[in-house]
């Protein structure tokens, strides 16, 4: 099922993964962030996927979050493209990327 | 045909005309611009009407952009967000809306 793959995917996530739409402003965005640290991502572009309707409700399920993009650094849920500036800014998504040693 | 309406909706536009998806940000942040200076805006919604795919052609074929939001103000293609947002910083959106009688 879309659920256990997503939960799959969280669990076994050792860097950055993100759920995408690949026609997406602000998916690009958190991409580019990531892109000009130098730090890989993990990404699924859910208009993509023959599965990503299902994917995207599996993400709220898990997340409580509907929308892209849709960030994970580890198993911690970073949010979406605001939340990823936002941790940006005030270091949180440093410690994060420290944990699962980037950066 | 959607070319004819496209063309006949910015001939007769007087005002802000705004094609745009309802789901998208970056769509929603050019809304937000209007808004909060109490503009107002005629909105398509490409996603949620008949033949939205068709309109995004239109618009392509009109003015070589491809996204949306796709910005009017009169006769005047301002463009995307991006073009929005340093129109605003420049005063070009400003003198723009002078020209059709807003601020
Ligand atoms: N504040 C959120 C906005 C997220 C958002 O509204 N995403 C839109 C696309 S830009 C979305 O997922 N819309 C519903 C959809 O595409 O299914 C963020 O910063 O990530
Ligand atoms: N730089 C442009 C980006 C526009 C853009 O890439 N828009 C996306 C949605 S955020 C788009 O139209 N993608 C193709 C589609 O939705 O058909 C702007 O500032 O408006
Ligand atoms: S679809 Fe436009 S910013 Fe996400």
């Amino acid at each position: 099922s879309a659920r256990a793959k997503v939960a799959r995917a969280i669990e076994s996530n050792d860097g950055v993964l993100m759920y995408s739409k690949s026609f997406c402003s602000f998916s690009h965005g958190a991409k580019e962030v990531f892109r000009s640290a130098g730090v890989d991502v993990t990404v699924h572009e859910l208009d993509e996927e023959p599965d990503g309707v299902e994917v995207q409700k599996a993400l709220f399920e898990e997340t409580g979050q509907r929308t892209v993009p849709n960030i994970f650094i580890g198993k911690a849920h970073v949010g979406g493209y605001s939340e990823l500036m936002e941790g940006v800014k005030d270091g949180h998504v440093h410690d994060l990327l420290e944990v699962v040693g980037i950066k």
